[in-house]
């Protein structure tokens, strides 16, 4: 039991100063066990610093580097026991569109080492042209939900 | 073992069934606010068994039937379909040697929700023992809802330690 | 002091509706004051209905609609005792461009009846191109903010 | 009586005096991710007598001083003014004839924070009086900070009614 912790401890500890750094086009970033000598009872704290930027509370952050420090997280846990399928609703929301880029590239590249299965709810016009395909979702009946394929060119309209 | 699509009948704001397909990559869900996305990932999460109406918008389970429109009446069943496919023959050492697996979960208004399992019916703990036996379920860190990203970060230490054991 | 909530209470009420069907052309939105006899112990309850809808719980609502809902209530509290200022930041980070119009429009109405000065903290490049001036802000020394005014032309390029 | 400009100096990221000048109409503030726009949202919240650190983001009011970087040092002293111009000498009673001015919050490492309308020093209570007779002021709800707007669909409705106090 705690040593299965310990060890997915220290596999995730390396994903996330990974991902966190292509992410963040550099930076650091570690992870660690506190308040407590047993890892069942201990808390789990995020030191990171963006580039250039000193280590302090993850609260002081601001909103979109809140967000890449969470999937950080997020996708470093998905790398070291990888699920079949991983849906994201609306994860770019605060992204400016440097960090969108590289948030896409991240998805190419776990989507190549994994054989998960990405599914992305977005409003950006930037993941939707890195996806490989796109569903609009649209309600020609108000109230009632429709599926269709769409066009990639196509996408910008039916966000609008 | 592979997940292939979802299907929805009377579940939110889909009321006819609707077939989603869960392909290979990345695929992307896009529209306007309030047509339906969200929807189709609670679905998952609920058919997975989600047990907090809460983490669905809703003040109980009965919520997440179709209410009606200003044209269209309401119902009473509402009734979500994962389907998976097991060419490999990798799956949970019950299903070892089933090419397909269907986990269905049905909800029937003031009779509370029922699971199946290729039409079998199963306890709610079955359906979520079968999706954390391949990693996922409703709460795992790879289903991830709308507005949901910053709890990782405002947590409480304890609480975010969770989130190793879903890596263990 | 209960006359004066219960006064102020009928006027954002009206308000509520008339920004609520703006911002979502069309749909239904009252106000109501629940769970005691007494205006200064009762609950605020918002009941609304999208164009097409029932009335629904507001959870119900999509992230899009919420941001919506609160933004009516809040402007219609707004226009019931306007502010010298009004600082919003990144409100419209979960609408869709459609949604991001009718927002922006109604700033621009609500610029001409109140004499407020609005600062809109935003990465929408549709909103951006509704402002009447844009600052950027940018850090070309890491961790250091640097403020400079921006030719409006050049946002998109500041943005990412 | 209307708003002018901000001057923020040694305030989170901004280290150096910084003015933002408060304009009519629409003014967007732009930039990436983690440039500083919020914290100009924050320092005007901060100097109209925000007394909670946790909503400045911070686990104590220390924290909103500029920290230093990797090739700066920090600061010990984070000082933002508020500039109003009264050319209409409509202000508060005891303004009424002051044709400008200047509310200032100082904070210094291990010493607090003091405020000055003018020059002189005043309560925090002052200050915050100050916004208030203005229609205004840290919790006012024309100011909503970043990811604060869900909070007015989730709150209690008791909670709620409080917005309706501003209106009054
Ligand atoms: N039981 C129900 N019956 C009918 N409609 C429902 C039901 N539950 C929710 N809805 C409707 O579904 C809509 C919400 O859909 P959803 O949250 O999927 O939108 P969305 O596409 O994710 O939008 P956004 O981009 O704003 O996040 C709401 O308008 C809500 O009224
Ligand atoms: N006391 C401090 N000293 C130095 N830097 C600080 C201090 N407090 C916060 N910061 C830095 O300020 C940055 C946050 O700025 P802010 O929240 O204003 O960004 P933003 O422009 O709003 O970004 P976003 O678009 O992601 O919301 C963080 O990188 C944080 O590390
Ligand atoms: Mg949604
Ligand atoms: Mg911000």
């Amino acid at each position: 039991g705690r040593e299965r912790l310990i060890e997915a401890f220290e596999k995730v500890n390396r994903k996330f100063n990974e991902v966190y750094t292509k992410l963040f086009n550099g930076g650091n970033a570690k992870l660690e066990l506190v308040d407590s000598e047993d890892p069942l009872e201990a808390g789990l704290e995020m030191l990171v610093s963006p580039p250039g930027k000193r280590l302090q509370s993850i609260t002081l952050l601001s909103g979109g580097e809140q967000a890449l420090t969470a999937l950080s997280l997020i996708f470093a846990v998905f790398l070291t026991n990888p699920s079949p399928i991983c849906f994201l609703d609306e994860v770019d929301a605060p992204l400016d569109d440097a960090n969108v880029t590289r948030f896409c590239n991240l998805l190419e590249e776990l989507v190549k080492i994994t054989r998960t299965k990405f599914i992305i709810v977005t409003h950006h016009a930037l993941t939707m042209s890195k996806m490989n395909r796109l569903y609009g979702i649209t309600m020609p009946e108000k109230g009632v939900s429709q599926l269709v394929a769409v066009d990639l060119e196509k996408a910008e309209e039916l966000v609008a | 073992m592979e997940f292939k699509k979802i299907q929805l009948t009377g579940f939110k704001s889909f009321v006819e069934k609707t077939t989603f397909l869960i392909e290979h990559g990345l695929t992307g869900i896009v529209g306007p606010n309030g047509c339906g996305k969200s929807n189709i990932v609670e679905s998952l999460r609920w058919c997975m068994g989600e047990t907090s109406a809460k983490s669905m918008r809703g003040s109980g389970m009965e919520d997440v039937i179709f209410s009606g429109t200003a044209n269209k009446p309401s119902k009473n069943i509402a009734e979500v379909i994962i389907s998976l496919g097991n060419i490999e023959k990798d799956g949970p050492i019950q299903f070892r040697d089933i090419e397909k697996i269907d986990v269905k979960r049905r909800i029937e208004k003031d009779k509370g929700s029922k699971y199946f399992i290729n039409e079998k019916e199963v306890r709610a703990r079955d359906a979520q023992t079968f999706f954390a036996d391949l990693s996922t379920g409703a709460h795992s860190p790879s289903i991830i809802g709308q507005g949901r990203i910053g709890t990782l970060v405002t947590a409480k230490p304890s609480d975010r330690r969770a989130i190793l054991e879903e890596a263990a």
